[in-house]
Formats: structure tokens, sequence, C-alpha cells
């Protein structure tokens, strides 16, 4: 338990692996992703986020902690923060201090050494992180091919029956956040609990009914398949581990700028698609245990990816670049009273089961055009539950515990509002 | 309240060309950052030779430029920059 010396809201981070905005409430035609859109429905939506930098431990280490990356020194997998850059105050931690009971589920911070192989434990949370036991199946052979062997593919399609342990890491981490919401409930304590999405990441390895709602038929290329003329070659990625997954390999694509055959241009789109609807469904349960526990009249919802992915644009995919479609992010906030109206008999949060609902096609929430920053969630997260403000950074702020790089977007909210 | 909202990112490269570790460069081997900042109108970015010891960008040392307009081309295919119009870009910029 917390010190229970908390007034303020309760926290639920829901931080997503490689989601680009392909969203309906992003304006998405294809996607079909009903909960994800009803959240944003009740939230303030930005729908110009970027990630500070396009990969995995660099950008979450820089808006868990607030600071760039030229800050936190972290351009690759391979450093701790508090080591390596200085002992910076993290967005948990920030909370943890002030009362609350953090929990970490899922993939939060990226595992290994740029965490200190602990995910920050015990300085960011005060349980251990959990992290669903499937997670090592993720890139192992499990992916039935033509031939009737298993493959470590990219596209990946499974019965979930038949997987090892019946089940996906995904689907565990819904079930352990819905566990711990229930046991933070029962103690009435304060929380921040932040659940970590491993979809849409590759490989696209999700339950294979999810490909009933995009039949490749219907797929299509993307709008610029192809590389830029004036592109310098620096900025080109060569999507590397795309390349390295059984599947592809096969195809034997030419290194650096071979494009990808067509068919399998639409079978990658396919996948990635059917992965964020099966994400959107993990987070419609998440979102309707919030409500069934009565939570969500006193709980702040922050939802983000920790960057985007290419999607055959530019010839390119994967992260990796600074292109929009891999900085930019999915970013919205749902605050009880302040980006709803008071709240009916109604439910805020059921599940929408994709299969039987027609999604969304304008997203109907509050939206905010400006361009704003991943590392700014700190500050605003911290100003919505009312914890003392954060200070600006001193330049450089190496020896300085706490301060942000970003600023609270809470400004904006206001203008969405009107 | 006076000043352009901007969104920064950066990526880093070991090489001007593409090879096996371009996407995921260890720091030991970077050698040039790409700072992008982002605009509602457009997107520039400078890709600037790195030290990986100092962890010093050096402005002068100028690989390649980015620039591209949102309301005209929103993917971003169509890279404006150009020496003999935006050769002092990088400069005002930054």
């Amino acid at each position: 338990p917390g010190t229970g010396d908390v007034n303020g809201m309760n926290v639920l981070l829901i931080i997503v692996d490689d989601l680009r905005t392909s969203l309906g409430c992003y304006g998405d035609n294809i996607i079909k992703s009903p909960n994800i859109d009803q959240l944003a429905s009740k939230s303030v939506v930005f729908t110009n986020a970027y990630a500070q930098q396009a990969v995995c431990a660099p950008s979450r280490v820089s808006f868990l902690t607030g600071r760039r990356p030229d800050t936190t020194r972290l351009f690759d997998f391979n450093s701790y923060w508090r080591e390596h850059a200085g002992n910076y105050s993290t967005l948990p931690q920030y909370f943890k201090e002030h009362g609350y009971v953090t929990m970490s589920v899922g993939k939060v911070f990226h595992p290994g050494i740029s965490s200190n192989r602990s995910d920050d434990y015990p300085y960011s949370w005060s349980v251990r992180p959990y992290h669903p036991s499937s997670e090592k199946y993720e890139n192992e052979k499990t992916c039935k091919g033509k031939d009737g062997q298993l493959h470590a593919n990219l596209v990946c399609p499974v019965d979930v029956s038949e997987v090892p342990e019946g089940t996906l890491p995904d689907i565990q981490s819904t079930e352990e956040a819905i566990r711990l919401l229930k046991t933070v409930n029962q103690q009435n304590s304060s929380f921040f609990l932040a659940v970590g999405y491993h979809k849409p990441h590759i490989p696209f390895r999700f339950p294979k009914e999810f490909l009933k709602l995009y039949p490749i038929e219907n797929i299509s290329l993307a709008p610029d398949p192809d590389i830029p003329k004036n592109l310098p070659s620096v900025a080109y990625n060569p999507w590397t581990d795309i390349r390295k997954r059984q599947d592809v390999q096969a195809l034997n694509i030419s290194f650096p700028y071979g494009p990808v055959p067509l068919h399998f241009q639409r079978l990658i789109r396919q996948s990635y698609y059917a992965s964020v609807s099966y994400l959107d469904s993990q987070v419609g349960q998440l979102l309707s245990a919030v409500e069934n526990l009565g939570l969500a009249d006193d709980t702040v919802i922050a939802f983000a990816s920790d960057h985007g992915w290419s999607l055959g644009e530019h010839g390119e995919w994967a992260k990796y670049s600074n292109f929009d479609v891999a900085t930019r992010v999915p970013l919205m906030f749902y605050v009880p009273g302040m980006t709803t109206t008071k709240r009916t008999q109604q439910s805020i949060f059921t599940y929408l089961d994709p299969f039987n609902i027609e999604p969304m096609r304008k997203p109907p929430g509050k939206i905010e055009e400006e361009p704003v920053e991943l590392v700014s969630l700190y500050s605003t997260i911290a100003e919505l539950a009312q914890l003392p403000f954060l200070p600006d950074c001193p330049v450089p702020s190496f020896h300085v515990e706490l301060c942000t790089e970003g600023r609270s977007l809470l400004p904006y909210f206001d203008t969405a509002r009107k | 309240e006076n000043t352009e909202s901007v969104a920064y990112s950066s990526y880093p490269r070991p090489s001007d060309t593409p090879q096996w570790n371009s996407d995921l460069p260890d720091l030991k081997d970077i050698r040039i950052m790409g700072y992008s900042m982002r605009t509602s109108t457009y997107r520039f970015t400078l890709w600037v030779g790195y030290n990986p010891v100092t962890f010093e960008a050096n402005i002068t040392d100028i690989h390649a430029q980015e620039l591209y307009l949102v309301k005209t081309d929103p993917n971003q295919d169509n890279n404006l920059f150009n020496k003999s119009l935006h050769f002092d870009l990088a400069q005002r910029v930054f």
C-alpha cells in the first residue's frame, strides 16, 4: 500500500509498442479500433504528437524521465540513465514519492540494460514489475508455415489454444492489470498503474480470427511506396529487423533498397492492422474493468505509443527514422469531469466487440492539432493528478534529479474543449 | 505564447549510406545525428556530425538536410531542401 496521503486522481497509463496513428479516431478508414475510439471520444486527443526518437528504449526513457535523448544520453539500448547520464526521477517515481502505489505491467520501460534489468525497480515501482510468462515465445518458432513446420516469421497469426501456455503476452498483461486494479480498489489505495502492450510490435503474432476483419483483397499498398528521389541516403532506414524474420529472408530482398514484393507488402499491412485490432480488444477489456470496478470517475487515463511505424511509405518499413509515420504517435487523455461532462446513468467504458460493431470514422472527442511532444507526458500527468508543479530543467541538467524538458499540455485542454 | 509550437525528434546513424547497423547503431558507432523540428507547417531535419564520446553535435559538419511542407506534401515525399535556396536555413533555425 501507498502512504495514503493522496488527494488526487488515480492514473492509468497505457503505453503501446510501435502503434502509429492508424486508428479510427485519427481518421483511418480501414482500421477497426472501436475501444480506443471510445476512449478518444471521452478524451482530449492530440493529433500531432511526436516521439523524441523513433525506437523503443530511447523514446520510453525520454518520456518516462521527462528529458530528451540528448539529456538521457540513451540513443541505443545499452546504458542505464542513472549511471550513464544523471540520476533523473521518473514519472512513476514521482507518484510513488507522493504516496501512490505504482505498478508496471508488461513493457513500460524497455526491459534490459536501459532500465537496469529491473524496469527501474524499486526506484519507480512499489511492487516488482510484471512481465507475462508467454513473452519468451514471441521470437521463437511458433508460427505455422505452409510446410506445416513452425517458424520465427514476421507474419504470425496463431490459434491461441495451440501456442505454448495457451495464451499471448498482451492477454496475460490485461489479466494481470485487472487483477491489480481489483487489489488496489479493495485496499482503497491511490494508484499509478502503467500497462505496456506489446502489439503491434513485430512479430505480428496475434489471434488469427482478427484476420477476418481485413480481407487481403481489401488491403491497399502505401500511397507512396517508392523511395523519394531527393531523399538523402542518411535519412533512409533499411528495416533490418524485418529482414531477419524467416518468412522475409525467404523473399531474398536485396539490401538496402530492394523493395518488398507487392503481395508481401499487403500481407504486412494486413497483419499490422489485425494486430492493432487485437490490441484494441485488450484495451477495451481493460477499460471495461475500470468501469466495472467503479474507478472511471476518479482515474485519469493516458494513452500513448512509444513511436510510430512505416507501413511501406517511402519504400520503408518499421521505425528508425525521422519521418512522421515513425515519430507521430497517438496521444490522448481522459480526465473525469474535465474531458467528459458529468456522468449520466450510462457507462463511460463498455467493451466493444470489433467483429460486431461499425467503428467510428470521425473522432468525436476534443481535438488539439498543435504539434506536441511525448516528453511532455510526465509534467502533464503530474499536473492532472495535482502533484507539485515540476520545474523546467536548466541547461545542462545532468546534476538535477527532478525537472522536466517537456511542458504540461494542460493549457491545450482548454482550447480543445472550446 | 508568442512562439510557434515545435516538436523535436532525433535519430542517430553510423554512416551516410545505409548499412546493417543503420537502424540501431550502438553508441560507439554513432557518427551522425539527424535533428528534426516539426511545426504545423513544415518538418526540417538537419543531419550533422556527432561525437559519441563527448556527446557533441557539430553543426558545421552538415551531412544532409530535409525540408517538407505539411500542407502540400503531408506524406513527406518531396524534399524541398535545395542548397542554393536554403543554404543558411540550419544557421537560422539552430
